[in-house]
């Protein structure tokens, strides 16, 4: 369920967007014991020349948008992407339907960056 | 989208649906799933993700694998055992790359204690790792079977845990997987001979109230913990 919403500061800049994942939506819902979705999140904004401190750039990424500025026909700008990510743990039947509780590394975005 | 296209980590999801009623969650696993999902207040932050606290192991995986195994009737008359069980838990699903690092067996009685009316009677547990099987066929001594645990036990509390991780670790080989068998008797096999049939059949009946088995596995995906360590 991706729902906009309203930020106080209405930004496009680069930044984490809320992404609730429920499991039953992606048609899980016979494996997945717990939990029933999770808040996983996603990256969206743009990454515009000068990029700030907090826009979690790479040195590359401040090039790019310098060339994109002289020629954004020819170069995009850099990608919006996560770049800290939280583990969760999932409790499922596996294939023989043995309880598992795994720990996913990698499942919600903490923070967004420009690369 | 087709399967293999899935990233390889949360593939879980099989072709069915799990058959029939879902297996029960052991409650180990849902306490250690609650307390890394809402760490209380007095919790410091969750500890490394790849090892487990409970168990003071490495893992990041815990499996709790329904035991496959059959009762084992003999066909004679009844001998001096109350109960002869294969245990066998299919340890296929376990993925390559996977180290096993911990294996702990539980038995699980329905109820806590055993009041015999003629004062103590102790019952004597034997456990045995199957290691290979005779021409003759499935019955528990057809097996060369190797002696893990003996134990006796009067009042017994709901579940007995066997720590079998070394015995585990062997099973990763399909062909040395041959399971264990799991003997109940009325004492000692000479004090139970000595019974009269029916003195042993009613002790024996007592025994009814097992209920299962079941082996908690925890194992460390090492590629998935290399990843987060070397960011």
């Amino acid at each position: 369920r991706s729902s906009y919403y309203t930020p106080v500061t209405p930004s496009n800049l680069c930044k984490p967007r809320r992404l609730y994942i429920s499991f039953s939506d992606v048609g899980w819902e016979n494996w997945i014991i717990a939990p029933q979705g999770y808040m996983a999140n996603y990256c969206l904004g743009e990454c515009p020349f000068p990029l700030t401190a907090e826009l979690n750039s790479t040195n590359h990424a401040i090039l790019q948008t310098m060339v994109h500025s002289l020629d954004p026909e020819g170069t995009p700008q850099p990608c919006c992407v996560p770049v800290r990510l939280s583990p969760i743990s999932i409790l499922y039947y596996d294939n023989h339907d043995n309880v598992v509780l795994r720990h996913y590394e990698d499942m919600v975005v903490d923070e967004c960056g420009c690369r | 989208r087709p399967r293999e296209s899935r990233a390889p980590a949360l593939r879980f999801v099989g072709p069915n649906p799990p058959p029939g009623a879902p297996a029960p969650v052991p409650a180990v696993l849902w306490r250690i799933f609650q307390r890394r999902a809402l760490p209380s207040r007095g919790d410091t932050a969750p500890g490394p993700s790849c090892r487990v606290e409970e168990f003071n192991v490495p893992g990041n995986i815990i499996r709790v694998f329904a035991d496959q195994g059959h009762f084992i009737h003999s066909g004679e008359p009844k001998t001096f055992l109350c109960l002869e069980k294969r245990l066998y838990f299919n340890f296929s699903v376990l993925e390559e790359g996977e180290q096993l690092t911990m294996a702990q067996l539980e038995i699980n009685f329905s109820h806590n204690s055993y009041h015999t009316s003629s004062g103590r009677q102790v019952f004597e547990l034997r456990l045995y790792q199957a290691l290979q099987m005779s021409l003759r066929g499935m019955s528990s001594h057809m097996y060369n079977h190797k002696l893990l645990v003996a134990q006796s036990f009067a009042q017994l509390h709901k579940s007995l845990l066997f720590n079998l991780t070394e015995v585990a670790k062997g099973w990763r080989t399909p062909s040395r997987n041959l399971g264990l068998i799991l003997e109940i008797s009325v004492g000692s096999r000479d004090s139970a001979l000595a019974l009269p049939p029916r003195r042993l059949q009613n002790l024996c009946a007592s025994i009814d109230s097992f209920l299962d088995t079941s082996l908690l596995v925890v194992s460390l995906n090492q590629k998935q913990c290399q990843a987060s360590r070397k960011r």
